[in-house]
């Protein structure tokens, strides 16, 4: 659906049919850590999956908040510049939450934004200025 | 910054890029990707010129809903947004269920689900060129973005980024600036 001119429209739900965007139903999740257990803690597993955070998915994530869900969030809060926490605090879930891009943030384990700069990259750098 | 795995971007003997369209677009819409590639086509020696021809374009632009084929469906309403290849691949799909604004002040929008087309075209663009994301918010590739926000600007993350892969353009100035206007946004983060 495109708007090319937006103004004049009547106010309208927060999308078509009334039911909130996708990742809405993570905000339930809030101060959930590792050790318990949450219905529905499995898609949360899934949305780390898509985006690069969960390597090696099963076939089936289970609802536990296990050491695996704990790794993703705290390279996920690494990567967006949140408090590294490990735990689902308020504001983590409110930026899992926001629409994003489809891409992953880590592609094969290999890149990752704040988490995947390695010493080396650093020293690649230095040595760009130093060249300068 | 960061680059795909291994780095890929596209050859010296390719930058004078195409692109085209899936669908049939009002041109209205087609000036949005357009203005969308001036932005990336500024700071590198990069040209992007629209074809008629989808099938013999660099680049290929569509809008799908759901399972579209390429093993990443979208989700409807807001959620995922769009995604893109990395070069040399040159296919960028954009979420037909989404509530693109293309013109006007996205954020005086009554609809909460609104999103700005041009925002995430500049984006998904980065993606093509061979740009990954960035953990830098004032990066055009920086992952999310909030309904109801425009943020066009390449920021100095973006321009570094892009310009280690394909140098500058030479009538770059060396400036940049990021304008990003929001609702939703909530994060307080520290910027890198």
């Amino acid at each position: 659906r495109f708007f090319p001119n937006i103004t004049g429209l009547p106010p309208l739900p927060f999308s078509k049919n009334g039911t909130l965007a996708p990742w809405d139903a993570f905000t339930k999740f809030a101060g959930c850590r590792s050790g318990e257990k949450r219905d529905g803690l499995a898609k949360l597993k899934q949305y780390f999956n898509e985006f690069g955070y969960i390597q090696n998915a099963p076939s089936n994530f289970s609802d536990d908040f296990d050491d695996e869900l704990e790794k993703a969030l705290r390279v996920y809060q690494q990567n967006f510049n949140l408090n590294v926490t490990g735990e689902l605090d308020d504001q983590t879930l409110q930026k899992i939450v926001l629409p994003r891009c489809g891409n992953a943030d880590i592609v094969n384990g290999t890149t990752s934004m704040n988490s995947g700069k390695s010493a080396s990259f650093h020293t690649t750098k230095h040595f760009h200025t130093t060249e300068h | 910054f960061t680059f795909f795995p291994g780095t890929p971007r596209w050859p010296d003997h390719r930058q004078d890029l195409t692109y085209g369209f899936a669908d049939q677009l009002t041109d209205e819409v087609k000036a949005v990707f357009a203005r969308a590639f001036e932005r990336w086509s500024a700071v590198t020696p990069l040209t992007f010129t629209p074809t008629d021809s989808y099938f013999l374009a660099d680049i290929k632009i569509g809008f799908f809903t759901g399972d579209h084929g390429d093993g990443e469906p979208f989700d409807g309403v807001l959620g995922t947004l769009a995604h893109a290849f990395s070069p040399t691949n040159g296919r960028l799909h954009l979420d037909g269920a989404e509530d693109w604004v293309v013109a006007g002040d996205v954020r005086t929008s009554p609809l909460p689900s609104a999103v700005d087309l041009e925002s995430v075209a500049v984006h998904e663009i980065g993606h093509l060129l061979g740009l990954g994301h960035s953990s830098d918010e004032n990066a055009i590739m920086y992952p999310t973005i909030s309904s109801r926000t425009r943020k066009v600007e390449l920021g100095s993350d973006d321009v570094e980024g892009i310009q280690y892969l394909y140098g500058s353009n030479p009538n770059y100035n060396g400036s940049t600036s990021t304008t990003s206007t929001h609702e939703r946004e909530t994060s307080g983060g520290v910027r890198d």
